[in-house]
């Protein structure tokens, strides 16, 4: 699961 | 970053390209429906104001660069240059029926209540949903344009690829993210109708166009 802000797909 | 991730980061940007070079050369935007693209441009806006905040890769900051750029040329072109051509009749799916329901399961069902994560989960669950009211024009007219087959064509694969990308990192990250995964189950089973009638017909070189 991501954290906070931490999405790095697009 | 796995191949399945970058095959479908490119397919993604390959079917953007497909959509503006129709535009653009057949000076029309006939068949397209403003509404999904507009849609479009709101999920990379709400998923990329990180774009600013979290650096992640030269990669990552140039393809959400192209794809905001691309979204809005779209915008700009069905609305502004080419307005004439659009074929508003037939653009008439009602925006707030997939609005609504996707601002409020952002705000129940999300990672953090930040504004900036809602907004994220918000451009997840619109994206899974944008592409209803270009279906629904080519349902409604019951023809496509082959260029905006193979547009849709790339848009599908590229969530397709994702699922693979998924299934990969969770198997050597152990990895995953329920949110993406989910909507993007939700997103690629809207495209299964269409990926039929594009292997059936528009690969053997017939016009998509529904009985």
């Amino acid at each position: 699961v991501p954290t906070d802000g931490d999405h790095d797909e697009l | 970053m796995n191949v399945f991730r970058i095959l479908g980061d490119l397919s993604h940007l390959l079917a953007m390209f497909l959509l503006l070079v129709k535009i653009w050369r057949s000076k029309s935007c006939a068949g397209i429906s403003g509404k999904s693209q507009i849609l479009f441009a709101l999920v990379f806006t709400t998923r990329y104001l990180d774009l600013f905040s979290n650096f992640i890769s030269i990669y990552n900051t140039v393809m959400k660069v192209v794809f905001l750029l691309c979204a809005y040329v779209t915008v700009y072109m069905i609305y502004w240059k080419f307005r004439k051509t659009f074929d508003i009749e037939n653009d008439t799916f009602r925006l707030e029926f997939l609005l609504v329901p996707v601002i409020g399961l952002s705000f129940l069902v999300n990672y953090s209540y930040t504004p900036t994560e809602v907004l994220w989960t918000f451009s997840i669950y619109l994206e899974s949903v944008a592409i209803l009211p270009q279906l629904f024009m080519i349902s409604k007219t019951g023809e496509a344009e082959t260029i905006t087959t193979h547009y849709l064509f790339f848009l599908g694969l590229y969530r397709a690829l994702y699922l693979a990308n998924w299934i990969w990192r969770y198997q050597t990250e152990n990895f995953y993210d329920q949110i993406s995964v989910v909507s993007g189950v939700v997103q690629t089973i809207f495209y299964c109708d269409f990926f039929y009638l594009y292997v059936t017909k528009v690969l053997k070189g017939k016009k998509l166009s529904l009985p």
